[in-house]
């Protein structure tokens, strides 16, 4: 319940409607899409139980590690409700043809992947903040220092999603470990997009707020 | 940490 207050309110893509469609207008639009969530997620990532107990420097590491996780993790929860669509915002939609224009086609793709997963075991909301949440606390990043504070956030988040699926779906014994299991396709999908912005950073076509290039360039 | 100062202050923010 603490993790289903803390979810954080929806924040619109809001394209100009002046400028007509393309690849530098959309990567224009996600990339000032990125930068406001992502001081969405570090507000969040605060209200998140025992984050802010780490020192500075290992809640720092942590984010810089797992952002666009936690960032692709929202799009696919958004796009749960929709066919073949990917919902970076309820006003930024990106069918199969929009893809195409946005270059977007193979990573939009790969998120598809993994919002079909999760629309074949239905996933419910709280399964989802919890999931959330462990994505944040499961950040290989080798800088952390606290490496056992870490683990200790893991356990409590971990339980949290086996306590819930035991009163919730206790006719569906592995399904803890089954959306445990979808955390490296997660993985995998952030590092592509990851890949993909830094790329278009070094192009130097698109504009990009500071706090996404800061996060981009850890 | 000079170079990731948005994201330090942002933690260190009470808000």
């Amino acid at each position: 319940s603490h993790l289903m207050v803390a979810e954080p309110e929806k924040l619109y893509a809001m394209p100009d409607p002046t400028v007509p469609d393309s690849y530098v207008k959309a990567m224009t639009t996600l990339c000032d899409l990125a930068d406001r969530e992502l001081v969405v997620i570090i507000s969040w990532a605060k209200n998140i139980p025992g984050f802010s107990s780490l020192s500075l420097s290992d809640q720092m590491s942590i984010l810089q590690s797992v952002w666009m996780e936690i960032l692709i993790l929202g799009v696919a929860y958004r796009s749960l409700a929709f066919d073949d669509e990917i919902v970076y915002a309820q006003d930024y939609i990106m069918d199969e043809e929009f893809s195409r224009t946005a270059g977007m086609l193979d990573l939009n793709g790969c998120i598809l992947q993994l919002v079909r997963k999760y629309k074949s075991m239905k996933l419910e909301k709280e399964e989802f903040v919890i999931l959330k949440a462990l994505a944040l606390a499961n950040s290989d990043s080798v800088h952390i220092e606290d490496v056992e504070a870490v683990q200790k956030l893991q356990d409590v988040l971990h339980e949290a999603l086996i306590d819930f699926e035991s009163s919730k779906q206790p006719e569906e014994p592995r399904r803890a470990g089954k959306l445990l299991m979808t955390l490296p396709l997660l993985r995998q999908t952030a590092n592509k997009v990851l890949h993909h912005f830094y790329n278009i950073k070094l192009e130097g076509k698109v504009p990009m707020h500071k706090l996404f290039l800061e996060m981009l360039e850890a | 940490k000079e170079k990731h100062k948005i994201l330090h202050r942002l933690l260190q923010d009470s808000t």
